[in-house]
């Protein structure tokens, strides 16, 4: 089994749990913050058998896109250019994916 | 050394974190949701030695107990049966554990 | 690639956050609760390169202070000590964290 811990974007999170529970996965969902930009997103967790994974997968990549943030001027912008009025653009992506090996899993 | 990640009904948290701390084990817990009854459950984390696995899932079956749920008609109902009033019932399982290999410890 | 597991205290959360985004880590933070203390504090999540770990390991280092807490008697004592009104010391550490191995990471 494997155990995907995936950060998505607030926007895109119930449309992917929704796709996620009809394609027969189980999830976990937690509020998270992201470091840089420091807005609320969305952290999921699925236990998954090794198999499924792949499915998950194109699952995160159907549901969850690639956006531009206009952001006042975060720490450091060293992944995104700047415009004249001391904001900058920085590219989110749709997910950040892990993939764990769970070396035990039980329902009690 | 393990990092336990165990998924528990809100019902169960105080009682089951509770007695984990009183047979000595650490513990921190994190608000979360289930992805088909979108319901709030608690999410533990728990590092321990290899040989403390065991004494703490033992201490979750005591602690967290299968409970069926009446919800209105979710997304998919392939785990369940159907009523005459437009609800499914559910069944909730005690905990939902995974555990998992930690590499490295420490505690700066 | 390895995955950062880290409970900080929230003291500590945003000075250490804001260093390690500095240092060009990528991170996400989530609310959390101790077990024992009852209190709120924060789990970080960092996937990083093999590389990078030392050094996020001496960022948590810097900026997270170990505290003693005065917290009314809680559920057992053993790593602490007990003073007249019925308060008991316990020591906090600065960071705990777990390093787990990523089988695989994805943006999608
Ligand atoms: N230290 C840094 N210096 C310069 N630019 C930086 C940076 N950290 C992040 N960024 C940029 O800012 C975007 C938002 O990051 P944030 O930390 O708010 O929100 C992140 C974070 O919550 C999570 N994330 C991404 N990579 C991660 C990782 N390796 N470990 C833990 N969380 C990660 O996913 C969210 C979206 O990340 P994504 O990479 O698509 O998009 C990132 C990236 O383009
Ligand atoms: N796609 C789906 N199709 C049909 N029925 C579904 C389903 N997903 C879940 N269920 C059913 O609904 C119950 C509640 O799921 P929920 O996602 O709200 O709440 C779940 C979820 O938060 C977590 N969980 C369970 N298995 C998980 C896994 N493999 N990965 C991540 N989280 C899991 O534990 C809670 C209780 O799970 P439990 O298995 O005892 O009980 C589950 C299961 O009986
Ligand atoms: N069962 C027990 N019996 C007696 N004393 C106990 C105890 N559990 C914890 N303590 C003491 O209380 C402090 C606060 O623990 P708390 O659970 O609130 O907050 C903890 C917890 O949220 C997390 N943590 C520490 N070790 C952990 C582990 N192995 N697994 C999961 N979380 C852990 O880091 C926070 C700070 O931990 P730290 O070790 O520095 O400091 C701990 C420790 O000194």
């Amino acid at each position: 089994m494997k155990l995907i811990v995936a950060v998505v974007q607030n926007r895109d999170a119930d449309t992917t749990v929704d796709a996620l529970i009809t394609g027969g996965y189980h999830v976990t969902r937690l509020a998270s913050t992201g470091g840089f930009l420091r807005e609320g997103n969305t952290t999921l967790l699925m236990g998954l058998e090794d198999a499924q994974v792949d499915g998950a997968l194109q699952v995160l990549q159907r549901y969850c896109h690639r956006r531009r943030h206009y952001t006042p001027m975060p720490l450091v912008g060293a992944e995104s250019g700047f415009d004249l009025h001391g904001h900058i653009e920085v590219e989110v992506g749709g997910a950040t994916v892990f993939v764990l090996h769970i070396e035990h899993f039980e329902q009690v």
